[in-house]
């Protein structure tokens, strides 16, 4: 694999002249790296000095605030640990945001390409340039809010990079604590969940899970319903490897240090970039041969949907004899982060999900729910939204729409005797007892319909909320534009 | 209150589950008992 990246030198903005040309002048875009609602990222060539960056273009009517808001929070970090910023253009009704090319992808994007979780050696490597990262973060008194290991970016040279500070949020003097509930469902904070007001160290337990994570593949919970697992999240200890017989000592001890419930006794970055696990990490260079073999494998999925498309078109090539000229296809990894702009309750805002595979925690995405980040007064928590946008759907309720699908079809087919109209109800807890009178095979049909059924209710009620909320929505959208009108 | 809503039906399912588990639970152990 050849590195078009130029080490030696880094990038730090563009040039003024660059700024003021239009981008397609600045810029060759090679490939698309990844997709969202936001709109898409792309893998681009800096031609005046050769450098290749990452060019996220988002459409103007989506919500800028956030975007800014990522401007704002990349621009303001100088940290080698944090995706560096480069500019903006405004290319017809896109956004054009030019930022650090991270060769390897996300972290999770490599578990995934290799079919293959880290090794505690890779792990704790990792986990030391994430710590660097977050400890910068945490002194300029910024939370990141969404840690995971699809947010942690792997440059060629195997530097770890916080990455998506679209859910990101700063405390202030005035404000030492937040008190939105955000983040990625498995990977939230106690605090976070239970809205007692959280401060950076949010950030810490989020990277336990992640920890856990790169080392089992997914997230503790992250088979159980994502919703259980935001009410299990408080009430349970905290979380724990699965098998703690494959892991080292220092290893469990960090992950156990990072997922303390009282965030009060819980380590900071600071502190737990001197704990022995983390003093021990090898230098990045570790991680030469695991990003070889993901960028070999992505580079050969590639080729083989290069020639699938090559074969396509010779078969349709007899009417076709125009030359087309170049064409650059798009990379078809899911790498991406996707965006919804959501509209959970009467405060609800934005959610984010990851736009692959098909398992629990890749359809459930960050979650804003009551935020208090608009705290200008003329903002408020209100979101502006164009007319003509689709409406918002949370991904987690499109999670429960395609369970719900899946539990329609084993209807179809008979199979799944238990969900039915006529045992949607749940029985009052006094009648409890009439479970004694089921076999145990009605006894399970009925666990495994229990989900479908709680997802149809959540959806009537949400139904139900965002009937209620629309006409109150109407009616401020139709005062802001007579006091424009005015 | 829409979160407060979806709190009381989560947990809700959640007791019944667990009370369906636990018949399961001592169905088989009467099961292996009885074996």
């Amino acid at each position: 694999v050849q590195m078009r990246t130029h080490p030696r030198r880094q990038l730090k903005k563009l040039s003024e002249d660059s700024l003021t040309k239009q981008p397609e002048e600045v810029f060759d875009v090679l490939e698309k790296l990844g997709e969202g609602s936001y709109g898409s990222v792309f893998k681009a060539n800096y031609k005046e000095t050769g450098e290749i960056v990452a060019i996220k273009q988002v459409p103007v009517e989506s919500d800028l605030q956030e975007i800014i808001k990522e401007i704002s929070i990349m621009q303001q970090c100088n940290s080698p640990h944090v995706v560096r910023y480069y500019g903006s253009y405004f290319k017809n009704s896109d956004l054009w945001i030019v930022m650090e090319y991270c060769g390897a992808g996300s972290v999770s994007d490599i578990i995934r390409l290799r079919n293959k979780t880290l090794t505690e050696d890779e792990i704790a490597t990792i986990v030391q340039s994430t710590l660097k990262g977050l400890e910068y973060l945490h002194f300029m008194r910024k939370i990141h809010r969404d840690i995971k290991a699809g947010n942690i970016l792997l440059n060629a040279e195997g530097q770890a990079k916080l990455a998506d500070f679209g859910v990101a949020g700063q405390l202030t003097d005035t404000m030492a604590k937040r008190n939105t509930v955000i983040g990625t469902p498995f990977w939230m904070a106690p605090e976070v969940i239970q809205e007692i007001g959280y401060n950076c160290v949010a950030d810490i337990w989020s990277l336990g899970i992640t920890a856990i994570e790169m080392a089992e593949g997914k997230p503790p919970y992250a088979d159980i319903h994502p919703m259980r697992a935001i009410f299990m999240i408080p009430t349970n200890p905290p979380p724990t490897f699965r098998n703690p017989d494959l892991w080292s000592e220092p290893f469990q001890d960090f992950v156990s240090q990072c997922l303390v419930k009282n965030p009060e006794n819980r380590a900071t970055a600071t502190q737990l970039l001197q704990h022995p696990f983390i003093k021990a990490a090898k230098p990045s260079s570790i991680l030469r041969a695991l990003i070889t073999d993901a960028m070999e494998i992505k580079l050969k999925k590639v080729e083989a949907e290069q020639r699938e498309q090559d074969q396509e078109d010779e078969d349709n090539s007899d009417e076709d004899e125009v030359d087309q000229g170049t064409m650059v296809r798009a990379g078809t990894n899911d790498m991406g982060t996707i965006r919804e702009a959501g509209s959970l309750g009467g405060t609800a805002r934005t959610m984010i999900k990851q736009s692959d595979m098909g398992t629990m925690e890749s359809q459930l995405g960050t979650m804003v729910i009551n935020s208090d980040d608009d705290e200008d007064e003329e903002a408020g928590t209100m979101k502006r939204r164009d007319e003509t946008m689709q409406p918002a759907k949370p991904s987690f309720l499109e999670y429960f729409e395609q369970k719900e699908k899946e539990a329609n079809c084993h209807d179809d087919s008979g199979e799944d005797p238990g969900h039915n109209a006529d045992n949607r109800k749940l029985p009052a807890e006094g009648d409890l007892e009439v479970m004694r009178t089921w076999s145990v095979e009605e006894l399970r049909s009925r666990l495994a319909s229990l989900d479908p059924q709680m997802e149809q209710e959540i959806k009537e009620i949400r139904q139900r909320y965002l009937a209620k909320r629309q006409p109150i929505l109407d009616a401020i959208e139709a005062k802001k534009r007579r006091q424009q009108n005015f | 209150l829409f979160m407060k809503e979806l709190e009381r039906i989560v947990k809700s399912y959640e007791a019944y589950r667990q009370a369906l588990l636990s018949e399961v639970d001592q169905r088989q152990q009467r099961q292996q008992w009885y074996a």
